[in-house]
């Protein structure tokens, strides 16, 4: 059974993915003396409204995406999907000559097979989609970050605090929510801890500016302590992020591989 | 939004389909 990336998809596929199993299993055991398939024109001509549905909205899709992948990537999933449609409406017709033609059951299992894998693979590109919109915030925090090297004066402290702060908001909302849907435990749990590392550093972050700005104000000793440990928890919170942006990007095929 | 809902329409339509072919082949199992 395939093991589906996402809850969404997981919630829409497992239940025909389980179907076309039981069917397939039971298309072996009865191969030889089954009994005549009902006419199925009815049933395909729905699977065919729905294709052309989702075909339509696909499209729209691509057109309006500024996401250039997914406009490389939606296509092929149509034309899958179109392809195993044709299958499924000459099964019907074949089943209607001859109930109890078996390269009609043929027919009919791939087209169905096909119908729920190029489904799951524009429910894939769709998704994949949505997580470049996770990274493209959490890079935009990463590149943030880099700008605590240059706050000298408590009132850069003050600006990049107020600009910081709900970026990172953002993030950690977009991050719980992706973890949520992943139906990997292990994604999740790598997402929840680096997640928490991050937000646990985000003020020792501001305290270190804040010594260091102060400690440099002052023209006190221990200026270069002071950017060290500024340095540190940046490096930090930075090398978290960028595992951040890595576990987004696994699919469940990666880590089972990698297992 | 429209995605799931058409990827949704299509799981159903195929669920039905497969539940009629399986049931011919139910009496037999």
């Amino acid at each position: 059974m395939p093991v589906f990336h996402t809850k969404t998809i997981e919630g829409i596929l497992e239940p025909v993915a389980q179907q076309i199993c039981h069917l397939v299993i039971m298309h072996e055991e009865g191969e030889v003396d089954g009994k005549a398939i009902p006419d199925l024109t009815g049933p395909v001509a729905a699977v065919q409204a729905a294709v052309s549905n989702l075909v339509r909205v696909g499209k729209e899709t691509v057109q309006t995406t500024e996401d250039q992948v997914m406009k490389r990537d939606m296509p092929p999933a149509f034309i899958k999907v179109e392809n195993s449609c044709s299958k499924l409406v000459q099964a019907a017709q074949m089943l209607k000559a001859d109930p109890y033609s078996v390269p009609a059951r043929d027919y009919l299992i791939d087209g169905s097979r096909g119908i729920l894998s190029g489904t799951s693979d524009l429910l894939l590109t769709f998704d994949e989609a949505e997580v470049r919109k996770v990274i493209r915030v959490c890079k935009g925090i990463l590149e943030y970050l880099t700008v605590a090297e240059v706050v000298e004066t408590m009132e850069d402290l003050i600006t990049y605090t107020k600009n910081l702060g709900p970026g990172m908001t953002k993030m950690s909302k977009m991050i719980e929510e992706r973890q949520q849907e992943l139906t990997h435990q292990e994604h999740r749990q790598m997402l929840f801890n680096s997640l928490n590392t991050v937000k646990q550093l985000l003020p020792v972050l501001i305290s270190a500016i804040k010594i260091f700005v102060a400690i440099k104000s002052t023209h006190s000793a221990g200026v270069d302590e002071a950017e060290r440990n500024r340095c540190f928890t940046f490096e930090k919170m930075s090398a978290e992020i960028s595992e951040i942006i890595r576990v987004l990007q696994l699919t469940t095929w990666d880590e089972d591989t990698w297992a | 939004e429209q995605i799931l809902e058409a990827a949704k329409s299509i799981a159903a339509a195929t669920s039905a389909l497969v539940k009629s072919a399986s049931a011919a082949q139910r009496e037999l199992v």
